[in-house]
């Protein structure tokens, strides 16, 4: 016979609530409550047991088969391109992965390709001499496209090991801005097929359930292989990432935590547990 | 679209010919729902949902209606309420220049909005000088004179001083030059960067402005209670502007901003370009929040 341990409403909603606040969404809160109870044990300390339950299980969800955070450069030159919507952190995340590369000996270029935005270039510019990158250019309202080709043109040719390629921030439902990402990421695998290696989604992490859409539109327009999980320095959780994992299977491979070049580590799925409960 | 999925819901209603607590339960649930999806603040959620089962409850159930559509028809007018009126003006002061304090968490829409707020008082007769604050951000000086130049708007910067010398500075050249309002453009920051909210406080006391608008992204999530709090209890800001509303993002960030605050929505960016911003129309986002 099985009778389910109670848990009192006040730990339910304190939990639920918990959950609600990172963002994870409502209707994952309650999944995730919902299945926790089933698997609290007959008896013991529930509060506890509620908590570790819950935890485990999103520790699971976002870090599944994962060996860790971060990325392994597979292919020389690595190409990286860095997508995402306005404002969440692309080139400063750019400038922090151009530092980390360096910083293990790898050649890197920077790849100019936001040629729409005030300052874009000469923002990229500064962090490419923070992180002694090289930086590839075309003059303001170039063809992003253009300039993406000959970063990995002077890639192929000049020895550098990753390439970074900057791109305008855009949102997800313009559609013609999403035809010009994909013009991007096309010319960049014509000049060298199976590039870009990698393609991150900066996701800022005080975004609200509009960063599913957002994935999944980028994930159809140009097929995203991780997300850099921006400003998780702030009380903001990102917890967006669960359902982005869950529903598009996409894993978070950075964590930004500040706004110098060092503020980027891999996502270790625990630390980021315990942010939520912590 | 949420009148369907509630008609569903509360079908007993027509039987009792009253909205009471009981059919009212199970419609309530589903607004609640699309609130938290929406982005809605979940304590603002609750305080909302209490709010309008309090204004339902007895309401009599008309002949021309279905009952989910009168439900949310009281959903649709508490939200309207709650979200402030439209059209509420800036605040100016009467010795010139006026000074008016742009602040925000991180790439929130600042300094765009800062060039798009100089075009829009210049349109409506007032001569604007916008004033580059943000000392740390790479190129951001850059950004914000780029922007002025494109739309021949003065733009005042001196380097990397101190952020309030730099506004004393351009309060004495506003004066040289006549021009009567002053935006200016502040380093994105956290609000529990405590150093960064005291240089904030700082150009606060030493500037007077007479309007100080908080901007936030629309696609914020739960967070945007909390760093809204924060920033108000130590800026006391007049007004709330949210950006990046051409997304498809529902915006409940808005409600739970003004809700706890209780500061009105003054504009609404709604694109990168200068001329992308329009006034707060309180009906238009109780329609998009609701879905
Ligand atoms: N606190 C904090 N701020 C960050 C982090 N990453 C980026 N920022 C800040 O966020 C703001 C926007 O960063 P950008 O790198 O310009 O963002 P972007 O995505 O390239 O922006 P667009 O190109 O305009 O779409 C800047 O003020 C950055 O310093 C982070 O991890 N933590
Ligand atoms: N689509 C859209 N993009 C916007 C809007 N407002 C600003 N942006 C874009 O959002 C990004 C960030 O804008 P900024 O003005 O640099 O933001 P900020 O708050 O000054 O950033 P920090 O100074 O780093 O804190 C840029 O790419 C802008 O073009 C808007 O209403 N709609
Ligand atoms: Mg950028
Ligand atoms: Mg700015």
């Amino acid at each position: 016979l099985h009778s389910k341990p109670k848990l009192d409403e006040e730990l339910l909603e304190e939990l639920e609530e918990i959950l609600i606040q990172s963002d994870i969404g409502a209707a994952n809160a309650l999944s995730l409550i919902g299945e926790m109870r089933g698997r609290l044990p007959a008896d013991g300390d529930l509060e506890e047991a509620s908590r570790r339950i819950l935890m485990e299980r999103i520790r699971q969800l976002v870090g599944e088969g994962e060996t860790g955070g971060g990325m392994t450069v597979t292919a020389d030159p690595h190409v990286i391109l860095v997508v995402g919507v306005n404002g969440t952190g692309k080139t400063t995340s750019i400038g922090k992965l151009a530092y980390r590369f360096g910083r293990e000996n790898r050649k890197v270029l920077l790849a100019a390709a936001d040629t729409f935005r005030a300052a874009a270039v000469e923002q990229l510019g500064e962090w490419a001499v923070r992180a002694k990158a090289d930086l590839i250019r075309q003059s303001m309202g170039a063809d992003p496209a253009s300039v993406a080709h000959d970063a990995v043109e002077a890639a192929m040719t000049r020895g550098f090991n990753v390439v970074l390629v900057d791109t305008a921030g855009r949102l997800h439902s313009k559609v013609n801005l999403m035809e010009e990402l994909k013009k991007i990421h096309r010319v960049i695998g014509r000049r060298m097929p199976g590039a870009p290696h990698e393609v991150l989604l900066v996701l800022d992490a005080t975004t609200g359930q509009n960063g599913l859409n957002q994935a999944r539109v980028f994930q159809q327009a140009v097929g995203v292989t991780g997300i850099i999980l921006a400003k998780l320095d702030g009380t903001a959780r990102g917890g967006i990432v669960v359902s982005i994992r869950r529903e598009l299977g996409i894993p978070v491979k950075w964590v930004g935590l500040g706004e110098g070049l060092e503020d980027l580590v891999p996502f270790d799925p625990g630390s980021y547990v315990e942010s939520i409960f912590g | 679209d949420l009148i369907q999925k509630l008609d569903g819901a509360i079908r007993a209603i027509r039987n009792t010919g009253k909205l009471n607590e009981k059919n009212i339960g199970e419609a309530l649930r589903g607004i609640q729902r699309a609130l938290l999806e929406a982005d809605v603040h979940f304590k603002v959620v609750k305080e909302f949902i209490s709010a309008v089962r309090e204004k339902a409850v007895g309401t009599e159930v008309t002949r021309s209606v279905s009952p989910g559509q009168q439900v949310v028809k009281v959903v649709h007018d508490e939200l309207v309420r709650l979200l402030g009126h439209a059209h509420v003006p800036i605040a100016f002061s009467g010795i010139p220049p006026s000074v008016i304090l742009i602040v925000g968490l991180q790439g929130s829409g600042k300094t765009t909005f800062a060039a798009k707020l100089g075009a829009l008082l210049r349109k409506s007769g007032r001569d604007p000088m916008l004033v580059a604050a943000d000392i740390y951000r790479p190129a951001a000086i850059k950004q914000l004179a780029t922007l002025g130049k494109g739309i021949n708007l003065p733009v005042f910067e001196k380097g990397t001083l101190k952020p309030v010398l730099i506004c004393k500075a351009a309060v004495e050249e506003a004066r040289k030059q006549g021009k009567d309002t002053l935006i200016v453009d502040t380093a994105g920051r956290l609000h529990i960067d405590d150093a960064m909210m005291a240089e904030l406080e700082a150009l606060k006391s030493a500037l007077h402005p007479s309007e100080i608008l908080y901007v936030a992204d629309g696609m914020t999530g739960q967070d945007a209670v909390k760093s809204a709090q924060a920033f108000l209890d130590r800026l006391d800001f007049n007004g709330i502007v949210l950006t990046k509303m051409d997304g498809d993002s529902r915006g409940g960030a808005a409600l739970s901003i003004r809700a706890v605050t209780g500061r009105p929505i003054k504009f609404i960016s709604n694109g990168e370009k200068t001329d992308a911003v329009e006034p707060f129309h309180p009906e238009r986002m109780a329609s998009r929040i609701l879905g």
